[in-house]
């Protein structure tokens, strides 16, 4: 989707920072 | 210094008791232990200390020693909730509990409205989406002109901010992310199910009977 289609919270949702799954690679 | 397996654990700064903590959480003592493994290893990454300071927590997310990140900045000081500017091993099961596929979504919506309302007013204001989606767009390199920012901004608030008061209440963002719910994909992490799995060598540390777990 466009980013101007999607809400903002999509779009930060998206963000590296907030992908805790990270945590758990080796 | 730093938290050595068995009794050693005891004098891990912050470490609490497994059975306390599953008796807090979603998680079992087993999970909790297992929990104790990442715990560690993370905070051992750059002083081994037995806490997870902001580096720490940063390079684990990104594996590497990158500056400043608003999003895991914000993580982290949500993890940190006595503000003493680390992690110790309580807060971060707590914390993690949240992350849990089995806890409410009462939670999970709450936990990702405070991660949004990044100046603690209570409100997820405009300029507060502004500036994260200037540090997204930071992050990822997309460029997006100023018009078009102030256009999403404007369908999202038009959305989201049902009584037009330029800012977003908890209940408005309630109704927000029943009607959005992939918005709180972030706030379910699957692996958390398989922690025991992941780093099974919390057997060989286990403190607890395999009956109280």
């Amino acid at each position: 989707a466009s980013p101007v289609t999607m809400n903002a919270f999509e779009l930060i949702s998206k963000s590296r920072g907030l992908n805790l799954a990270t945590l758990f690679e080796k | 210094m730093g938290c050595v397996p068995s009794k050693g654990r005891r004098q891990c700064p912050g470490y609490e008791d497994p059975v306390f903590l599953a008796s807090q959480t979603t998680f079992s003592v087993s999970e909790v232990e297992a929990l104790f493994e990442l715990f560690k290893s993370i905070s051992s990454s750059v002083i081994d200390d037995g806490l997870i300071n902001k580096e720490e927590f940063v390079l684990a997310l990104f594996k590497n020693r990158k500056k400043e990140n608003l999003f895991a900045s914000r993580i982290f000081d949500l993890f940190d909730v006595k503000h003493k500017g680390v992690i110790d091993f309580g807060d971060f099961v707590r914390a993690l509990h949240i992350f849990h596929p089995n806890t409410s979504l009462e939670d999970k919506i709450n936990f990702s409205f405070r991660l949004y309302d990044l100046d603690n007013t209570g409100f997820i204001e405009r300029q507060e989406v502004k500036q994260m989606l200037l540090a997204l767009l930071g992050e990822s390199e997309m460029k997006l002109a100023d018009e078009t920012i102030e256009a999403i901004l404007d369908k999202t608030f038009l959305e989201a901010d049902t009584n037009q008061d330029g800012k977003i209440d908890l209940s408005e963002w309630q109704y927000f992310v029943s009607k959005n719910p992939s918005l709180l994909r972030i706030m379910t992490l699957p692996y958390l199910r398989d922690i025991t799995t992941a780093f099974p060598s919390f057997v060989f540390y286990s403190e607890v009977d395999e009956a109280a777990a």
